[in-house]
């Protein structure tokens, strides 16, 4: 399952997250909603259960997160609130 | 940077470089390959506490602590993870798994932007005089999200959103790929984020030019910067055995060569010789002798290798027929230069005509008062292809043969067997060109403080020049300096940065002025989203077309089989010169179009008053020999100020 994981920079938008019944009363920011939403919907997926590996949360200049993903993977997460895109990593050069 | 600074009009305690513009604080940030922070360029005499609004830090990690840090250098962090996810773990034999720069790159940017000044600097006793950063007050926070291999967007975009949530004021990037749609394109996303936060993004235009619409980091909202030459070089005199002579450019140190003999190609090996790729020269057709190896296949530094280790004596780098005379000085081991692609034809026809073909090579050292600036062929070009109704790239700053801070333990010349160490380094490159707008930038913003991102770009676009030292329009060396660049090449023109300090007029543009222009381009709601992060949604009722984005350039698309199309298009300046000022239009109409302007002349009373006009381009009728563009510009002027917008016409 890792051999086909790839990064991918999701793109979210965090006016649209919303927290799950058993987080409501949190006073969490938006973005720990998402991952606690995004855990909750990988831990529904039988056939993977691969752990997330997450590596970045973007917070600022732009709302979301980069995490090795499987292709599965990306399509549960199209299922979460605000999500927006993935966009798959890919390598820039210096000029 | 030596000599920069004053071919761009900067002199100490002078203009912008005076006291008061100098002790403001502006931090800027550079997302590169880290930095080398001992070097003296990042020493921070006479510079004051770091502010309470900073918010960064100095990450620990291999051989970078907190105490690499100073006033300077006020922030440094890596980012990895996604680079190793597809490279695997870094090589600490090869790289710093920290802030610390292996490469040079990012120490040299860094320095470019904001290296504080260092007196005597130079590269082997070549480019000698006062090294400094365009704003060399300002501070550094060094984001090294660049590897090896190169940048993966996911580190990119995590340096992005660090520097902007630790408070950099500007934003440097000599980086990019292909250019895509802005809402696939994840620099654009951050870097719109960046700027809806009040941080100026100034992003190197590429270098794959000359070809047409090679240009990326074309979002509007980015500084696009293209490169041009300055006036000084690193010249060579190559002589042939009948005589004849050419200039080349060269960094080797070393003395001259005799009158050697001259292989090329079948002369000097086998299949593919001509362009000295590995294992292509023959040692006993090369031992001692001056290899001639065109542009092309492998790079310049391999072709060196190939040549040394064949035994060759001296090396002529022939430049392909498209980069014309475009000469990069490197930084050769063995005497070597470089040569533009009419003296490369000519030595060609040389060797081929001739049994025993010599040439001999004569370095001259520094060279100042070249006519400048002239554009560099590498550096990429317009129209853009994404975004065809704004002109790309926006501005253009010296790039070619540029001297800054360099690792001492980073060679400087890529070569497996070079064992020297140098404290600058002389590189080329749009990434060269880039920070010195950031630079620039940082010191509009030093003195006018609640300027917006937009605003700066406006106020060195709008001043920009479009004429050499000759007062002839600036050329192109792709075209072998016979032709005038056009806007795809320079953009509004080379950026000058004391008319910039005081523009007179500005073209500001909001967030939601951006996010207008993307309605126009009929982005549909998520597209909109991903840039916006969430909170806009396209006027209803509003007639939006992308040429009325506040740009303070005019790229128009016309119909080229619809006679007497016209598009009409406004814009909205702000007077920042004096309270009472008339400006009156002036127009340069680009051929084939004409343009009216609506008023024809703006009265202001107040500063910060805004007047709008619009201006209408109506396609003339045209011939069939037309070429597919044609430019202009439209320029305000006032008794004290002069506000110039190119037009750049697509048929």
């Amino acid at each position: 399952a890792s051999m086909d994981k790839q990064t991918y920079i999701i793109h979210m938008d965090k006016t649209k997250i919303t927290a799950s019944d058993h987080t409501l009363g949190n006073a969490k920011p938006w973005y720990e909603l998402m991952m606690d939403s995004m855990h909750e919907i990988l831990s529904q997926e039988e056939e993977d259960m691969s752990p997330l590996e997450l590596l970045y949360i973007y917070k600022t200049s732009i709302s979301g997160f980069a995490a090795q993903l499987s292709t599965k993977q990306v399509q549960s997460l199209k299922r979460l609130n605000g999500f927006l895109s993935a966009i798959p990593d890919e390598m820039l050069s210096l000029h | 940077i030596t000599h920069t600074p004053q071919f761009l009009g900067l002199h100490l305690g002078e203009g912008l470089w005076n006291a008061p513009t100098l002790a403001s604080d502006v931090i800027i940030g550079i997302v590169d390959t880290g930095i080398w922070p001992e070097h003296v360029s990042f020493k921070d005499s006479s510079i004051s506490q770091v502010p309470s609004r900073w918010k960064g830090t100095c990450e620990e990690g291999t051989k970078f602590s907190v105490a690499n840090c100073n006033k300077k250098l006020i922030g440094a962090r890596a980012f990895y993870k996604g680079y190793e996810t597809i490279v695997g773990r870094i090589n600490e034999t090869m790289d710093y798994r920290s802030p610390r720069d292996f490469n040079g790159h990012g120490t040299h940017t860094a320095s470019t932007a904001a290296g504080n000044l260092v007196h005597n600097a130079n590269f082997l006793g070549m480019a000698k005089g006062l090294a400094s950063g365009m704003s060399y007050t300002s501070r550094i926070a060094a984001y090294k999200a660049c590897w090896r291999r190169g940048c993966t967007n996911s580190d990119l975009l995590a340096a992005i959103d660090r520097a902007v949530a630790d408070g950099v004021d500007v934003l440097s990037l000599s980086l990019g790929g292909f250019s895509k749609p802005y809402y696939s394109d994840n620099i654009a996303i951050a870097t719109f984020g960046a700027v809806q936060n009040g941080v100026f993004v100034s992003c190197s235009a590429g270098n794959s030019g000359p070809f047409s619409s090679s240009v990326s980091n074309a979002a509007p909202w980015i500084m696009t910067v293209a490169a041009s030459y300055i006036d000084r070089s690193f010249p060579t005199t190559v002589k042939l055995g009948n005589g004849k002579t050419f200039e080349g450019s060269s960094l080797y140190s070393g003395k001259r060569t005799k009158q050697l003999p001259l292989v090329y190609a079948s002369t000097a090996g086998g299949q593919l010789a001509q362009f000295c790729i590995n294992d292509s020269l023959v040692p006993k057709l090369v031992k001692g002798k001056i290899v001639a190896c065109e542009q092309g296949i492998n790079s310049r530094a391999e072709k060196e290798e190939q040549v040394k280790n064949a035994g060759g004596a001296g090396m002529l780098l022939l430049n392909a027929e498209i980069y014309g005379e475009e000469l990069l000085a490197d930084s050769h081991t063995l005497p070597a230069t470089s040569l533009g692609a009419s003296a490369g034809k000519a030595i060609k026809n040389y060797v081929r005509l001739n049994k025993n073909p010599t040439a001999s090579i004569m370095f001259r050292g520094t060279v100042y008062g070249n006519i400048a600036p002239v554009m560099a062929a590498f550096s990429s070009r317009g129209p853009s292809l994404v975004g065809r109704d704004v002109i790309k790239p926006d501005i253009t700053a010296p790039g070619v043969n540029i001297l800054a801070a360099w690792p001492p333990k980073t060679i400087p010349s890529l070569l497996k067997n070079d064992k020297r160490s140098i404290l600058f380094n002389i590189i080329s490159g749009t990434s060269m060109s880039c920070p010195h707008v950031s630079g620039l930038a940082a010191l509009l913003k030093s003195i006018h403080k609640d300027w917006s991102p937009a605003a700066i770009k406006s106020a060195l676009m709008t001043t920009a020049y479009v004429l050499n030292s000759k007062r002839a329009p600036i050329a192109d060396i792709a075209s072998n300096s016979s032709k005038a660049a056009t806007p795809f090449a320079f953009g509004s023109g080379h950026v000058n940065p004391k008319c910039a300090s005081d523009p007179g007029l500005i073209y500001d543009i909001t967030s939601e002025d951006y996010l207008n222009y993307l309605c126009s381009l009929n982005y549909n709601s998520t597209q909109i989203a991903l840039l916006s992060r969430g909170n806009f949604t396209c006027p209803n009722n509003v007639f939006l077309q992308p040429g009325d984005l506040n740009y303070p350039s005019f790229a128009v698309l016309l119909d080229q089989n619809a006679s007497n199309t016209s598009v009409t298009y406004k814009r909205t300046v702000t007077n920042v010169g004096t309270p009472m000022s008339t400006y009156v239009v002036q127009v340069d109409e680009p051929n084939g179009v004409s343009v009216t302007v609506e008023p024809k002349c703006l009265k202001f009373e107040n500063l910060g008053e805004k007047l709008s006009y619009n201006v209408r381009f109506n396609a003339l009728r045209r011939t069939k020999s037309s070429t597919n563009f044609s430019f202009g510009c439209l320029i305000w002027m006032s008794e004290f100020y002069t506000v110039r917008s190119p037009i750049a016409v697509t048929w």
